[in-house]
Parts: structure tokens; C-alpha cells; sequence
């Protein structure tokens, strides 16, 4: 059986924020070590990896591995009901097919109850590679939300560039263009501060709807890591006190 | 013209 309690409902509201309008359906994979979810949206373009670490709940019980099947909109809605503020406790007996959510209210003593149905899903999950990349930019995650909706005004996609210069966002728009440049923040570190490491010169296009997607993750974090290597998979991370989101993102190449 | 590639043609299945 699963029981954990989460201090504050606010950080799963957030993360299916994050997640709805990637993938529809998803198993959130509980185990010991806490909760994972690993799904990738319809078109095999972009895959979101959640894990939330037991020692992130104010409680944490799960005798065994056990995979919650769960439609993301629906429980977007049940997680509606649940204040920012609430605790928020979840509970799923072995082989149940519904999953329970209790949200107490901190300042009274409303209690409310709600159960989601839970279903079987068939999802394929990928090996990911440990990978050195060769490129890593640290930043803002409100920098970066600014950049992927300002550039997707203009065109479908960005050009991203690591050198020595910083890192540049690059928008090649039929009626315009646009490029953006950060360069490396030598006085202020993360958060407020942008950090590149570069081992290698990186030059990467990228379709701009699964970034402006990605960064609806800022709520969760203040800062977004990006690693890139040429020709690889880019990956956008977003570290919080339970654990982290991240996404890979395919990118476009030349034929 | 560049083609958007499929996270399938990186990372293999278990």
C-alpha cells in the first residue's frame, strides 16, 4: 500500500501544471525510495521524468512497487479542489483501482476527502544514458520562460548556441527574427546569475511549443539547468526541495 | 530543411 503526506498540496498542483499538456496518461511508479513518473508525449518528440523523494513527504509509506495509472486531467481537476496550502495526503491500497486524496486545511478543520479511479496503462519507458554533455547553462527559469515565449512569437523553432560568448537563443522567423544572448553573470551565481560551462562549441535547433511547455515548470523552481550536447537530446532541469522535473526534447537535424 | 528527429532514434527501450 502507498500512504504519503505532502506538507504542502501546492507542489503536485504545480507539477501537473507542468505536465497536462505533454501526456495524457501516466503511471507515477511508487516505491520505497518515493514516487517517479516517466512518460513522453504522443509524438515521441519530448519525455518529462518526475521524481518526488520520500524524504520529501512529511510521511512516506510503500511496502511495495506499486504503479498508479492516472489520467493527468483528471487529476489536475481532483488537485483543483485542494487549497495551495492544504496538506495533502494520498493513499492507494495494493491492487486498488482508486486512488485516495485527503486535503486538510491548515488554519481549521475542514477535512475533505476525493478519490480518483485509477487505470491500467501500458506506457513504454525508455533507457536514458548517463550522458557528459557538453554544454551546460544555468539561469533564471524566469529568463528562460521570457525567452522561449518571446522567440515563439516569431517562428517554430529556436537555434541554441554555447561558445564563448555565452549562450544565444536564435529565432529565424519568416516575417522576423530575433536572437537573444546571455552571457555569463561573473558577480551574481544562480539564482539571480547565469552560469555556462562549455567543454565544446554547441549549435542546436529545437521546436519552441515543447519549450514554452517545459517552462510552465518556473513555478517550481527559480532555476532552470539546460545541458546540451550536439546532436543529442537537449535536457531542461528543474530542481526543488522534494526532488526535480525534467524533460528531454529531440532536436531538429539537417537531413 | 531540418527534420525534428524522435527521442526513439536516442534512447533505446530497457
Amino acid at each position: 500500500m502507498l500512504e504519503a503526506r505532502l506538507a504542502e498540496a501546492a507542489i503536485l498542483k504545480r507539477l501537473l501544471d507542468s505536465i497536462k499538456e505533454l501526456v495524457t496518461d501516466a503511471n507515477f511508479e511508487c516505491n520505497e525510495e518515493g514516487i517517479n513518473l516517466q512518460a513522453m508525449d504522443n509524438s515521441h518528440v519530448a519525455l518529462v521524468s518526475v521524481k518526488l523523494s520520500a524524504s520529501g513527504f512529511k510521511k512516506y509509506r510503500c511496502d511495495r512497487p506499486l504503479p498508479l495509472g492516472v489520467n493527468l486531467g483528471s487529476f489536475t481537476k481532483v488537485l483543483k479542489c485542494a487549497k495551495d496550502d492544504d496538506v495533502c495526503i494520498i493513499k492507494a491500497a495494493d491492487d486498488a483501482d482508486i486512488l485516495s486524496l485527503t486535503y486538510e486545511a491548515r488554519n481549521s478543520d475542514r477535512i475533505a476527502e476525493y478519490e480518483m479511479k485509477l487505470m491500467d496503462i501500458d506506457a513504454d519507458t525508455l533507457n536514458i544514458p548517463d550522458t557528459d554533455y557538453d554544454a551546460r547553462v544555468s539561469m533564471p527559469s524566469a529568463e528562460f520562460t521570457r525567452i522561449v515565449r518571446d522567440l515563439s512569437q516569431l517562428g517554430e523553432s529556436v537555434r541554441i548556441e554555447v561558445s564563448k560568448e555565452g549562450v544565444r537563443f536564435i529565432s529565424d522567423g519568416e516575417a522576423a527574427n530575433g536572437n537573444i544572448l546571455l552571457r555569463q553573470t561573473d558577480d551574481d551565481a544562480p539564482p539571480e546569475g547565469v552560469t555556462i560551462e562549455m567543454n565544446q562549441h554547441v549549435n542546436l535547433t529545437f521546436s519552441l511549443k515543447y519549450l514554452v511547455n517545459f517552462a510552465k515548470s518556473s513555478t517550481l523552481s527559480n532555476v532552470v539547468q539546460l545541458m546540451l550536447s550536439n546532436d543529442v537530446p537537449l535536457l531542461v532541469s528543474y530542481d526543488f526541495n522534494q526532488g526535480h522535473i525534467r524533460y528531454y526534447l529531440a532536436p531538429k537535424i539537417g537531413d | 530543411k531540418l527534420k525534428q528527429k524522435s527521442l526513439m532514434s536516442f534512447f533505446g527501450k530497457p
